[in-house]
């Protein structure tokens, strides 16, 4: 009869509850969010605890990433949609390791050489990467010109490269910190989406780099420019920060949004954001619309 | 048709017995009926705010209420609403409830998380806050 066919259940059940720890009956089935909200959220239900003791982040990261918040997110915490890439995680990691093995050399401009290292153990497998940035942090005590040209060497210490023995790449990028000097810090992104893609991709969960850096005065030409080196004591070593799109259920995935409003003229790669503006951009291109929008 | 409608008129509106403030009743807005309701906490409440530094304030809201008998298009309640409707109130089988007065429509929320190794994650997830309420 019905009634007996439910004590079964209950019993049957009772019997299940008993083996296992009773808030891990509430996590999703496939285990997809090991690292999002759910986890603490359940484990509070279940023990009323604010969550495990955390390491405290650097401060200044810290700070990069609430002003980030504020360019993609409304005070009450919504997403913005006038936003660009369609990232929905984007995550920070302190270097761990800082090993110096070339000290500075204030004659070439060199900074000092680092050995940094990730740990990635963060990055689920649902959260594939879209775009991976070294982040510098300069604090407006460093006396800059208008512009200054940068080349640096990257190298991937991890065993296989080194095996490899591949020559780094040398690069160059050029530093525009004037738009920041009103600030306490002034950040600037290297893409190395190039380099890190392939170890992200192979489920990395630690990677080991070595960066060096020299400068020269931007606005001198020939050789004068490199007999007068910039002194950079305070390049602080760079954090990692990555650009990821989560697939998992519980992830908002704009996508969906924008394909109801994909513009014809736009090829679909580029709509995806790949090459994601950087963080000004973003911010000042949604006070340049509000103004437009105010003088109408 | 002039004699018809002649006589219709003669007709009293209102029958004197009717209390006429009862009847009007049934015209105006019922008072708790399904609808949302704001809920706002903040973090620091929860003594989460040393894992969520982002956003400060969250109003998940909630839906509450009574699920009126007609449910029309108004809910963008489905078909079945009603027949569900009509099997509590002819008590068909009496252990199905009335339809609840429940969330349609979520809007997602970018929360920014101190990670357990000391990473930032800023992250965007779905279905966190309601936005539409319906009966079903």
């Amino acid at each position: 009869s019905q009634a007996s066919r439910r004590e079964a259940q209950t019993a049957a059940s009772a019997e299940l509850e008993s083996e296992v720890e009773p808030w891990s009956l509430l996590q999703p089935l496939d285990g997809e969010d090991r690292a999002g909200l759910f986890p603490p959220l359940f484990k509070v239900l279940y023990d009323g605890q604010g969550g495990a003791p955390r390491l405290q982040p650097d401060s200044r990261d810290l700070r990069y990433m609430k002003r980030l918040y504020k360019a993609y997110a409304t005070k009450e915490g919504i997403p913005k949609s006038n936003r660009s890439h369609v990232s929905n995680t984007i995550r920070l990691f302190t270097p761990y390791i800082q090993r110096k093995r070339v000290p500075a050399d204030p004659v070439t401009g060199t900074a000092p050489s680092v050995d940094l290292l990730f740990n990635l153990d963060r990055v689920t497998a649902v959260e594939h990467l879209l775009k991976s940035v070294l982040l510098y942090t300069f604090n407006n005590s460093v006396s800059f010109p208008s512009a200054v040209k940068c080349g640096y060497s990257l190298v991937m210490n991890e065993p296989e490269s080194s095996r490899k023995a591949r020559p780094p790449a040398p690069r160059s990028f050029t530093f525009k910190p004037q738009f920041e000097f009103r600030k306490k810090y002034t950040w600037v992104e290297v893409d190395v989406t190039t380099l890190l893609q392939p170890l992200v991709a192979s489920d990395k969960r630690s990677i080991h780099m070595s960066v060096n850096v020299t400068c020269v005065n931007d606005q001198l030409q020939g050789p004068s420019a490199l007999d007068s080196p910039l002194k950079l004591p305070l390049l602080v070593p760079p954090s990692l920060l990555l650009y990821l799109n989560d697939t998992s259920a519980q992830a908002y995935h704009r996508w969906d949004s924008l394909h109801y409003k994909r513009r014809p003229s736009q090829a679909p790669g580029q709509e995806r954001g790949l090459s994601a503006r950087p963080m000004e951009e973003e911010a000042a291109k949604g006070v340049r619309s509000s103004r437009h929008r105010h003088r109408r | 048709g002039q004699a018809a409608v002649s006589s219709e008129l003669k007709k009293p509106l209102v029958p004197a017995s009717f209390n006429l403030s009862e009847y009007f009743k049934q015209f105006l807005f019922p008072q708790n009926e399904c609808e949302l309701h704001d809920f706002r906490l903040s973090f620091s409440q929860l003594k989460w705010d040393n894992w969520i530094v982002a956003p400060q304030r969250y109003n998940p809201r909630y839906c509450k209420g009574d699920c009126p008998r007609a449910v029309g298009h108004r809910y963008g309640s489905p078909v079945h609403t009603v027949v569900q409707n009509v099997i509590c109130e002819k008590q068909l089988d009496s252990s199905v409830p009335r339809p609840s007065c429940v969330p349609a429509k979520y809007s997602p929320l970018s929360v920014l998380t101190i990670e357990p190794d000391g990473s930032i994650a800023y992250k965007e997830y779905e279905d966190m806050i309601a936005t539409k309420c319906t009966c079903r």
